[in-house]
């Protein structure tokens, strides 16, 4: 294993993603806007910088970006959690209070459903929850495992006027969504029929069901439903660690949904992914401050457990993204960082870029440890002629930036973007980039990657080459988006059609040695780069104090 | 770790019989060459199931790989390791 030592480790820690103090941390649960105050949960570890003791960590903010640590909300202490208040979500009842639905690990690992909430609704912290005393609420139904059943939903309205939830299971190796109704929270009465299956996938977890519009670019709550309304089923695949959704219809009457597209349904290897990276057990909310879907996603580590224990904590939240349908494909969403996010880019410089093929250059921003770029890549109309009139030039629709070899690997329209977190003699750089080939019928085939390969000179660090193919509609500009953050390395391309998040763990590109380079590893195109690069902020994310929260103290 | 205890117990069975080994130093000189062949014997039965041990351990730590603290208790695996062994060949996780 690498020797890791203090000041390398030190460095990983973020400026601006939420991520606890110290110890381990996995699923976001329960966020909500609440008086004024958007809460985060989270699956905690308040022990250790490894899985385990799991409770739920809590804190508040104003913006979702400035974090205010508050005492831990839930403890496993009750035979019905005894080994653990694992996730859950909120739900707003009609009259504004709250109710939140939870995993417990029972006293002998039986995965069950409870109850609970705020001991006092005036209180706009939710500091303290109530554990409902008929706990628990749900156990495993017949033919379900008892480590099967977990992660509850949030609840949207029937047009009956009962509350349903979805919990994502297993039989055999089908994963699927099981559907229950209920009027109070306490009793439910289950559905013989399942809101969705899909064989091969293996569990579900963290299944999470809600509506998109079709025409409108605002977030809809989880109860609206109409013919204007797409739904989006999320889960998150225990097998392989990978949050996967699908878009289709949903039928009220009989509790079902059904994919618009079968081939690509819920789970299956070539569907569709929230992020191509390392991003895994989401959730989403419906903001009901700005009018929007919110979007939480864990990001683990990529380095060892045994780095993890030396530096004291494990994993860290992606900045909260908004989620939409792609209302000019109408086959995918499109995620984007939150726009309280720009609170938090200080000086910027914006830069017109031609380069040749093969060509490296470094982008005069100083140290590069915390950025926001924004960029726009043009490959020059006659080089892409060139290509697309050559008939000797065969359409490469099996491309993955998996399996062809990373940035490093030469075609005629790519790869070119840009290498993050490199040091000055590039012997650790994070290159993410377009990749442009030829497609069925000379369409343009447009991939987004990010190759970790060469990220760092430790052998203790998973590197994997991520990416997807992107869709580009005719008139488009090839365009990216990178949020830089010390450790982790978010990518956004066609304003969040392809999302790739990674986790990289530079040795020598730390620091005042961090550099940001735009290349072009291109054999045939010349590309100009358009790009506005911001230096970003820390965020303010510390434990609370009663001047923090504007109300007096109680001492 | 768990591997690491289960080998005690054999490495202690060594001391009561050096022990015994000693006590055996003051008997008479016609009995001593069973002794030593006895002392021998148990040696090699001794190391041979030391190796046992060995396989045995070997095995179980595979097990401990595959079932982390999380699958046992019924969630999703949530470390790398054993992952990133193979990442120097630019497989994907």
């Amino acid at each position: 294993a690498f020797p890791w030592n203090n000041t390398i480790l030190s460095w990983q820690r973020t400026a601006f993603h939420f991520q606890p103090e110290k110890n381990w941390m996995n699923d976001p649960n329960g966020p909500l806007f609440y008086k004024g105050w958007y809460h985060f949960f989270y699956q905690y570890n308040p022990n250790a910088a490894v899985w385990g003791d799991i409770v739920w960590g809590h804190a508040v903010s104003k913006d979702l970006i400035h974090w205010l640590y508050l005492p831990i909300a839930m403890v496993p202490d009750q035979w019905y959690d005894a080994n653990g208040v694992w996730t859950g979500s909120a739900t707003f009842l009609d009259d504004g209070s709250i109710v939140m639905l939870y995993t417990g690990s029972t006293d002998e690992f039986v995965q069950v459903q409870n109850l609970a909430y705020p001991e006092d609704p005036s209180d706009p912290l939710l500091l303290k929850w109530v554990k409902f005393s008929g706990n628990p609420v749900l156990v495993p139904p017949p033919g379900i495992g008892a480590k099967d059943f977990r992660d509850p939903t949030t609840a949207w309205k029937t047009s009956s006027g009962k509350w349903r939830i979805t919990i994502g299971s297993k039989i055999n190796r089908t994963g699927i969504s099981l559907i229950y109704d209920t009027t109070d929270f306490k009793t439910y009465e289950k559905h013989e029929t399942l809101l969705h299956q899909v064989p091969n996938t293996g569990m579900w977890e963290c299944v999470d069901f809600y509506p998109v519009s079709k025409t409108q670019l605002n977030g809809l709550d989880t109860s609206v439903n109409g013919p204007d309304v797409k739904h989006v089923i999320k889960a998150s695949m225990d097998d392989t660690r990978i949050d996967h959704y699908a878009i289709g219809t949903y039928d009220d009457s009989n509790a079902t949904w059904v994919p618009d597209n079968p081939s690509i349904d819920v789970g299956i290897s070539t569907g569709l992914r929230y992020d191509y990276g390392k991003y895994y057990a989401s959730k989403t909310f419906y903001d009901q401050n700005k009018g929007r879907r919110i979007l939480w996603g864990w990001i683990g580590e990529s380095d060892s457990e045994a780095a993890d224990v030396q530096k004291g904590w494990s994993s860290v939240q992606g900045i909260p993204r908004t989620v939409v349908l792609d209302t000019r494909t109408h086959k995918n969403l499109v995620q984007w960082p939150v726009e309280e996010i720009k609170s938090l880019r200080l000086s910027s410089k914006k830069f017109d870029m031609t380069i040749g093929p093969g060509t490296v250059v470094p982008v005069d921003v100083g140290s590069a440890t915390q950025l926001d770029i924004e960029a726009e890549f043009e490959i020059k109309t006659d080089d892409l002629k060139l290509f697309f009139d050559d008939d000797s030039v065969e359409a490469d629709n099996k491309f993955s930036c998996e399996t062809n070899g990373g940035s490093t690997a030469r075609g005629a329209l790519g790869p070119f973007g840009f290498s993050v977190l490199a040091d000055e003699g590039l012997s650790e750089q994070t290159p993410v980039y377009f990749y442009v080939t030829k497609g069925k019928h000379s369409k343009l085939n447009t991939v987004f990657c990010t190759d970790t390969s060469r990220s760092t000179l430790a052998n203790d660090v998973v590197k994997p080459i991520y990416g997807s193919f992107v869709p580009v509609l005719k008139g488009e500009k090839l365009t990216m988006r990178i949020l830089v953050d010390h450790s982790i390395v978010e990518g956004f391309a066609q304003g969040g059609r392809s999302c790739i998040t990674s986790r990289v763990y530079p040795t020598k590109a730390i620091y005042g040695a961090t550099k940001l380079f735009l290349f072009n590893n291109a054999i045939d195109a010349t590309v100009t780069a358009s790009f506005t690069v911001w230096q970003m902020n820390n965020a303010f994310i510390h434990p609370y104090s009663s001047d923090d929260l504007g109300v007096p103290s109680s001492t | 770790m768990a591997s690491t205890e289960a080998l005690l117990p054999v490495t202690s069975l060594q001391d009561p019989l050096s022990e015994s080994r000693s006590d055996q130093i003051p008997e008479t000189r016609r009995r001593r060459p069973i002794k030593v062949h006895l002392a021998v014997y148990s040696g090699l039965l001794l190391i041979a199931l030391y190796v046992t041990l060995i396989v045995t351990h070997d095995g179980s730590k595979a097990e401990i790989a595959t079932e982390s603290r999380p699958r046992m208790a019924g969630v999703s695996e949530k470390s790398n390791d054993g992952v990133w062994i193979s990442s120097d060949d630019g497989k994907v996780e």
